[in-house]
C-alpha cells in the first residue's frame, strides 16, 4: 500500500521554498598560512557574499518588499547574523559535531580550536542539538528564518501595524504548515517558535565575536559585512 | 541612511537573489 500523499503545502511555505538562495563556497585562500588569521578572513568574506544573497532574498519573502525601505533595512540590520546562524545551523543538522559554514568549509572541534573559532563553534552547537532533537525539516528552516526576520525586535520600526501583519502571515504559515504535515504533535510550531530566543542569543554572542575581530584590526573585512555590523 | 549605503542599495536593486 503508497503511504498516504502529503497534503499540499501552505503558498508561503512553497514559494520560500522556491526563493531559497543556491549554497554559495567558502572558497578558503590556498595562498594563505593556515590559522586563526586565514579562518576569520574566509568567514568575513563568506559572510559578506552572504549578506548579499540575504538581502535578495529577503525581498521575496512575501510582504516584505511593501514595507517602507526604513523598515526593510532596520529588520535585516537587526537579523541578518540570526539568519547566518540559523543557516549553518541547518546546513549542520546532517554531521556530528561539525559546522558546515560552506560545504567546502566544514569544521570539527579540534579544527575549530587550531583556527581561533572555537568560541563560535561552542556557541553554535546547542542551537544544532536543538534542531536536531526537533528533526527541523527545510520548510521549517524557510519558515523560521522569515519569522526571524520579521520578528527581530528592531527599535527603529516606522510602521509596526505592517510589520506585525508580516510577522501574523509567517505565524499563520508556519501553523498551517505543522497543522496539515505534523497533526501528531500540535505543539510544535509553538515548540520551533521557542528555539528563537536561543537563535538570537546565539547570533549576538556571533556579532560580539566579530566585532571584536573588526576592533582588532587584523582581518580584512568587505563593506558590507562591515556597514551591518556597525550597526548592530 | 548614508552611514548604510550599501544595504540601502541593495534593496533599492530589484535583482532577485536567484540572478546573484
Amino acid at each position: 500500500i503508497p503511504p498516504p500523499a502529503k497534503k499540499p503545502l501552505t503558498k508561503i511555505v512553497s514559494h520560500l521554498l522556491v526563493v531559497e538562495p543556491e549554497k554559495i563556497y567558502a572558497m578558503p585562500d590556498p595562498t594563505m598560512p593556515d590559522g586563526d588569521i586565514k579562518a576569520l578572513t574566509t568567514l568575513c568574506d563568506l559572510a559578506d557574499r552572504e549578506l548579499v544573497v540575504i538581502i535578495g532574498w529577503a525581498k521575496h519573502i512575501p510582504g516584505f518588499s511593501t514595507l517602507s525601505l526604513a523598515d526593510q533595512m532596520s529588520l535585516l540590520q537587526s537579523a541578518w547574523m540570526e539568519i547566518l546562524v540559523l543557516s549553518i545551523v541547518f546546513r549542520s543538522l546532517p554531521c556530528e559535531d561539525e559546522i558546515v559554514y560552506a560545504e567546502d568549509y566544514v569544521i570539527d572541534e579540534e579544527q575549530a580550536r587550531i583556527s581561533g573559532l572555537l568560541d563560535l563553534h561552542v556557541a553554535i552547537l546547542p542551537l544544532v542539538r536543538r534542531y536536531k532533537k526537533l528533526r527541523m525539516e527545510k520548510e521549517e528552516f524557510v519558515t523560521l528564518k522569515a519569522i526571524a526576520l520579521a520578528n527581530s525586535d528592531s527599535m527603529h520600526i516606522e510602521n509596526i501595524e505592517a510589520v506585525q501583519r508580516l510577522q501574523d502571515s509567517l505565524h499563520e504559515a508556519l501553523q498551517d504548515f505543522e497543522g496539515s504535515q505534523h497533526p501528531e504533535d500540535p505543539r510544535r510550531a509553538g515548540k520551533l517558535l521557542m528555539t528563537l530566543p536561543l537563535l538570537r542569543q546565539t547570533a549576538t554572542k556571533a556579532v560580539q565575536h566579530f566585532y571584536s575581530i573588526k576592533m582588532q584590526g587584523k582581518v580584512p573585512m568587505h563593506k558590507l559585512f562591515l556597514e551591518m555590523l556597525e550597526a548592530k | 541612511k548614508e552611514k548604510h549605503k550599501i544595504l540601502h542599495q541593495l534593496l533599492q536593486n530589484s535583482t532577485s537573489p536567484v540572478d546573484l
